[in-house]
């Protein structure tokens, strides 16, 4: 369950507070997954105490600043998500809307043959594709964005206009990125990081899809799927 | 500024105290106009009296009832007590406080999760001194199980006099649930102040309206 409570001084409007909210959460705590399950409890709040009067002409700088606030705290709860060993972060442009590009970044960061590649620092990016296009046969049929789209991760490219375009180098480039982005027991002194009791990661798999459709973008939070996640689960008891 | 990204220079830290120091140092500080406490009572659950139990309540509360609020909620089909309650909030002309439990989530429990979160919103009302419908609940955990509203409000009272003024970390850990470490954010704007706390490591996809 996600819980979030925001505390603000500024006098802002109460509707411009809440339209405000509404915007913000769709591009941040609407656009992460940790395992794909949408809790019974998830709740954010946010109270203005009307201390401090609120210039309406600053309104896109405080806009700004709560994107701020709640795009970091979605990094937190991504880097804390269960068993996590990669937090990956994939932005998807060249949209025809949004939704549609929130929906390829939430197939990405959703699926799990991906994740479990992620976790085992795999270059099967093929996984990538069927991602997408797993997607896209979903819900806009007869699109065919293999020819459209690229796909680049820790900045390599990887697939173009229906075509992967990797070979062994960048393979081993695909695993280093990764491994970047890892927790092992091994890094920080042998630290048992599934217990650790402050932020780990401070690198994400970054991965980029074009699809050469539009112009509209997103971003999206997720992690790998590990079995300390299935172990957390499996032996956990109310 | 904490940074997380693989093109810049990250912001490491090497042990939960470095980390807390700078939570302390950068983002912990309330802004204007808040009062935050927290306290931890030991209670045993009617569906699993093997298994006694910590619940920490929280409670947040701007200096005097405010106009100025809103939430969001999940659109889970199945929602917890406090959600349905704290949609109905929202149509409210001001908001008093938020008081939120961990260890439980009232959802779906024996003998009406809507009353009994009800119920604790009018005893934190009462040692306020304002109405139950200008307390938010919040409460998040164990699915199915009741709400221990009879320890719950036996504890108020310290959970009152654990207001203060100056911090939010209290409430960010006080919140957690199987977190590894409390989560705050916050930005100086405009002459005033945002913070941000959450909790969450599991069963997180929201889907909030």
């Amino acid at each position: 369950t996600m819980l979030s409570y925001i505390l603000t001084d500024l006098s802002v409007p109460r509707e411009t507070l809440r339209q405000l909210l509404a915007e913000v959460v769709e591009e941040t705590y609407n656009a992460m997954s940790v395992d794909t399950d949408e809790s019974t409890s998830d709740t954010l709040a946010i109270v203005s105490s009307d201390q401090i009067p609120f210039d309406m002409s600053q309104l896109e700088q405080f806009r700004a600043a709560l994107y701020e606030v709640c795009s970091g705290l979605c990094e937190d709860i991504v880097r804390n998500g269960e068993g996590a060993h990669h937090v990956m972060r994939v932005k998807v442009k060249g949209a025809e809307s949004h939704a549609q590009a929130k929906g390829i970044g939430k197939s990405i960061v959703n699926s799990p043959l991906l994740k479990c590649a992620v976790a085992g620092n795999d270059p099967n990016v093929g996984r990538l594709v069927m991602a997408v296009g797993k997607y896209m046969g979903k819900h806009h049929k007869g699109v065919n964005v293999s020819e459209t789209m690229t796909i680049s991760m820790g900045g390599l490219r990887i697939f173009e206009f229906g075509e992967f375009t990797l070979n062994g180098d960048v393979e081993k480039e695909l695993v280093a990125h990764m491994k970047k982005a890892q927790l092992t027991e091994t890094t920080r002194g042998g630290v048992d990081h599934t217990s650790r009791d402050y932020p780990p990661h401070d690198q994400m798999v970054e991965i980029e899809v074009d699809l050469g459709l539009g112009t509209a973008s997103a971003q999206v939070l997720g992690i790998d799927l590990t079995h300390e996640y299935v172990a957390i689960n499996a032996d956990y008891r109310s | 500024r904490r940074s997380f990204s693989s093109k810049k220079p990250a912001f490491v830290f090497n042990s939960a105290a470095e980390y807390y120091k700078y939570l302390n140092e950068h983002h912990s500080r309330l802004p204007w106009g808040f009062s935050v406490g927290s306290t931890t009572f030991k209670f045993v659950p009617q569906e699993a009296p093997h298994l006694p139990s910590k619940m920490t309540l929280t409670l947040i509360k701007p200096h005097k009832p405010t106009l100025l609020f809103g939430a969001v909620f999940t659109q889970n089909a199945c929602p917890g007590a406090p959600i349905k309650v704290g949609r109905k909030r929202l149509s409210e002309d001001t908001l008093g406080a938020i008081i939120v439990n961990n260890k439980i989530s009232n959802v779906c429990a024996n003998g009406g999760g809507v009353s009994d979160a009800q119920e604790v919103c009018d005893a934190v009302a009462h040692h306020l001194d304002l109405r139950g419908s200008q307390i938010l609940p919040s409460s998040t955990g164990v699915i199915g199980w009741r709400l221990p509203v009879d320890p719950i409000i036996n504890a108020l009272p310290s959970l009152v006099e654990s207001l203060q003024d100056e911090s939010i970390l209290p409430a960010a850990s006080g919140i957690m649930t199987t977190d590894l470490y409390p989560k705050i954010r916050s930005v100086d704007v405009c002459g005033g102040r945002i913070v941000g706390i959450a909790k969450g490591a599991g069963m997180i996809e929201p889907n909030m309206a």
